[in-house]
């Protein structure tokens, strides 16, 4: 309990800068391997001349996520959490001290948090909302069986949808559970493979953007 | 630390337990969605008939993951970790105390843990090895994003391989970054869908059964 009241002190204050620069904030979490850099990658692609976006990138172990996002073209920076298995605020706060002027006056600031459905989403990085991320290979039952993050996410992203017709994936299902779990939960289905979904995702971060400014 | 020394006291004590009736345990770990119920299932349906099959499933919430092993012809069990991502010793000993004569004189007792690919690695279940599960669909750069549980596990499955080609995975690539992780580990590559190295993977059950008793 200690812990997480220490890290929503730092979460108030990062947010409290956020809203001064006019940030939007955006914390993904999913499980392991579900698209989230790979929905950075086109999200980078389709908007990075519009806007001005930054990454930062939990994980335990590696810088691979970090250098995928500078190589789409953004500045990114990985977290390493030290074995932990989620991002805390003052990793954050740290993390952005660091960086300065690299990562100032961001549009949009993407958090890819560490793959992991459950921790995670009790702690708070000043963000302006959760996105969680589902893949359809993981199988249509995950928001029942992992009710806090799919109650906690404002936006739920259905990804791989190009890969529906090789799994028993009922999308219905898992929009009713959606539903029952968070009612004005926004759901997007898209494949960063195929392109299908990506416009209207991205329009929802834009219109996001304008809501906060 | 005080938390993993009280859990390691209750996994010796299931460990000599589970010596004495000479049941082989095994602790399967993955993220969300890797294929551990599914897996569970094809092999239950190969080995019911020769051996005594057990299963206790670790969730946040629902029952399904153990009705799908009771609906597939053995004794299973439900352990809710009440929010935890991750089982530990002491739920395993009052789930097995609770369920009696039904999980005695097992042959096998899969545990299936709670899907997570960090914090299950840290506790000891009393099992004899750790299985981690990778799908194909998850991305080839997970052994070295994720090395403990990659480290730990004497067995790690490559899953959904059914898929291979309408993903990116470089399975020489997992496999050379597993065999620097753990270079005694056996990788098993599997369908469970079209069946496809299954045997390998119950030859394996069976072999280690016999090397037990
Ligand atoms: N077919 C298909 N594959 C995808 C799609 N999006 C991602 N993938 C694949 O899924 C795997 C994992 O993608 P990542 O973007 O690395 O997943 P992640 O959520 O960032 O993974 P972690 O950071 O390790 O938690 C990779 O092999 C990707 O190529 C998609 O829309 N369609
Ligand atoms: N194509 C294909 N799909 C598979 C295979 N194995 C599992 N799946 C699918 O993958 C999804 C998840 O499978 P599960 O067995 O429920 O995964 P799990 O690891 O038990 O999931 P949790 O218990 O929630 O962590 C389901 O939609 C399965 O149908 C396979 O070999 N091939
Ligand atoms: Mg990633
Ligand atoms: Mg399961
Ligand atoms: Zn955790
Ligand atoms: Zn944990």
């Amino acid at each position: 309990k200690k812990i997480l009241e220490g890290n929503l002190a730092a979460a108030a204050q990062l947010r409290a800068g956020f809203r001064a620069s006019g940030t939007l904030v955006i914390n993904m979490i999913s499980s392991p391997g579900s698209g989230k850099t790979t929905l950075l990658e086109g999200t980078i692609a389709r908007l990075k001349a519009l806007y001005r976006l930054g990454g930062l990138d939990g994980d335990i172990a590696t810088e691979r996520d970090a250098e995928r996002l500078r190589k789409a073209g953004i500045p990114a920076r990985q977290i390493l959490t030290g074995g932990a298995c989620h991002l805390d605020s003052r990793q954050v706060m740290s993390a952005l001290d660091d960086e300065g002027e690299r990562f100032a006056g961001l549009d949009i600031l993407f958090i890819e948090n560490v793959g992991n459905l459950i921790c995670p989403t009790s702690y708070d990085l000043g963000e302006d909302y959760k996105v969680a991320l589902l893949s359809v290979t993981e199988g249509d039952d995950k928001p029942f069986k992992y009710p806090a993050i799919f109650s906690k996410a404002a936006v739920t992203v259905i990804t791989k949808t190009d890969l529906l017709p090789y799994v028993d994936f009922d999308v219905a299902t898992v929009r009713s559970e959606l539903s029952t779990l968070r009612p004005d939960g926004a759901v997007f289905e898209l494949s960063s493979r195929s392109g299908t979904g990506m416009d209207a995702w991205c329009d929802d971060l834009t219109r996001r953007l304008a809501g906060k400014r």
